[in-house]
């Protein structure tokens, strides 16, 4: 085959030439690092502060964003059931029809549900791990999913649940 | 929820979404 | 000749195949996508961009809860036009928002990308057929949410992940034995060359107008030395040295990563099956042809392939 690599495109040579060539102006330019730091992956966020003091945060936070939460049992203080208004659905709700339905006159749910839930790693080292819970109606209309066959089951989107976490993730660092 | 440590002023988290039959690793970048 | 009527009969076969095939099924059973939020800064973009090894990531508006478009090299390119006609505003673009480079785009007069999009159950043939339309030579594969009926952006498929799809799938390719020089796809007449002095501020400006994705750098005997391609110029950005314009396109390549894999080339008379076989084992973003001295005769991009294989010469 004829297909080939153009040696004097290697980065590599086309700097050894650009040098011998006198061609080069400007020398401080420097090429891109090529080793990326891979990206280090945790579950939640983690804290080292006293239990208790990580829950308070948690609710002033959702409080400051405007959240609410369901009252939590005696038996597990650990666990909020978040519920936010999800502004993203009214835009789309004005942006396709003005009672928050789209033309097929299907519902669109505004109200998203979080489970966060406090976890002991070890001893003074904590894990604040967040959960998609679903999404309600603030009608109080049940959120059916329309007939889909089930393979289609799954088409479900992150990016509501991923933005509402980075806010409450940024009001947490904020405040501490 | 996955989340990295915060670089450059900018939030990155990350959620494994299940898309029919196959596996979405869906990464969110944001600003602090 | 039994040449012609294989390559034919291979060319309705892969066709073939385009037509049962869904975007779905190019998808790899576990993959990751990389989604910007509109409110990110330009600067910390580029900077999620070069850090994954990636050039291209779709956009989320979370205020509207839908998909922003695709933020690809074009926009950086325009980002550096932008500066070049504005050098006073050269600081807007340290504060520079994902959702205001549509703004920029308006200013310096650039064709919008179009952000068309497909459902992911759709045929590759489809796919095929939208991206050799659109100006980013990718399209986001775009789905609902069956709960809340927001648009989830499941993936984007690209020129060279249908072309390694074809290469890996299709048996057929082995029967593609034409020399390219026969097949009227060999972009020749319109190749705009630079040489390794050209400011690279004239490179970009030909990237920009002719909407091409490289331009060749020849020496004086006309011979391939180099080539500068869109997304070098992410490479002139992180380094904050593209107001520097005189700089020369030498130079400008002086900050490629040594991770680059090199320019592919090629004669005029290699077959598509070993292009095809070169594209399933490397990430080829096109191929220069080039006679036996080496002298530039033409360019044969992933979309020349595509279109051929889609709807012949």
């Amino acid at each position: 085959s004829g297909v080939a690599i153009l040696p004097t495109s290697l980065p590599q040579l086309h700097r050894a030439n650009m040098l011998s060539s006198g061609l080069l102006q400007n020398s401080n330019i420097h090429p891109l690092v090529s080793k990326k730091s891979k990206t280090k992956w945790h579950f939640g966020i983690r804290s080292r502060s006293y239990p208790l003091d990580v829950m308070g945060e948690i609710y002033i936070a959702l409080k400051n964003l405007g959240a609410e939460w369901a009252k939590p049992s005696e038996e597990d203080l650990w666990t909020i059931r978040v519920r936010w208004k999800y502004s993203g659905s009214n835009q789309i709700a004005n942006n396709e029809a003005n009672n928050s339905q789209n033309q097929n006159n299907e519902k669109i749910p505004d109200l998203l549900k979080i489970v966060i839930q406090l976890f002991q790693i070890e001893t003074n080292n904590y894990l604040v791990d967040f959960k998609f819970d679903g999404w309600e109606d603030s009608s109080g209309a049940p959120v059916t999913p329309s007939d889909i066959t089930s393979d289609e089951i799954s088409a479900f989107s992150a990016y509501p649940f991923l933005h509402l976490t980075t806010r409450l993730i940024m009001e947490l660092a904020v405040n501490s | 929820l996955a989340t990295s440590s915060i670089k450059h002023n900018t939030l990155c988290v990350a959620s494994i979404v299940r898309y029919k039959r196959k596996y979405v690793t869906q990464i969110l970048y944001a600003p602090l | 000749s039994s040449v012609d009527v294989e390559q034919e009969l291979a060319l309705n076969a892969i066709r073939q195949v385009l037509k049962s095939k869904t975007s779905y099924d190019v998808l790899p059973v576990s993959f990751r996508l990389i989604v910007l939020d509109t409110s990110l800064l330009v600067k910390k973009a580029l900077n999620v961009l070069l850090q994954n090894s990636i050039v291209s990531a779709p956009l989320w508006d979370a205020t509207t809860s839908r998909f922003a478009g695709l933020l690809t090299s074009d926009d950086f390119i325009n980002v550096i036009q932008y500066c070049f006609s504005n050098p006073d505003k050269f600081d807007l673009v340290e504060k520079l928002q994902l959702n205001r480079l549509r703004d920029i785009e308006r200013a310096i007069g650039a064709k919008p990308l179009e952000t068309t999009s497909i459902h992911p159950s759709s045929s590759l043939y489809e796919a095929c057929t939208v991206m050799l339309r659109s100006k980013s030579r990718r399209v986001p594969l775009i789905d609902k949410d069956e709960e809340t009926h927001r648009e989830i952006v499941v993936s984007v498929l690209t020129q060279y992940r249908l072309l390694k799809f074809i290469a890996l799938n299709c048996r057929e390719t082995h029967f593609l034995k034409k020399p390219i020089s026969e097949l009227n796809i060999i972009s020749n007449s319109t190749v705009r060359s630079c040489s390794m002095t050209t400011p690279v501020i004239d490179v970009i400006q030909l990237l920009s107008e002719g909407n091409i994705s490289s331009v060749p750098i020849v020496n004086e005997n006309g011979v391939l030395v180099n080539v500068y391609e869109a997304v070098d110029v992410l490479g002139l950005i992180k380094g904050g040295i593209y107001n520097d314009l005189s700089l020369s396109v030498g130079e400008a390549l002086m900050r490629r990563s040594d991770d680059f894999e090199g320019v592919y080339t090629c004669t005029e008379n290699e077959k598509l099956s070993t292009l095809l076989d070169t594209i399933r084992k490397s990430s080829v973003h096109r191929f220069f042809v080039v006679n036996e001295s080496g002298q530039l005769v033409g360019v044969l991009s992933l979309g020349d392939l595509l279109r051929y294989i889609l709807v012949g010469s």
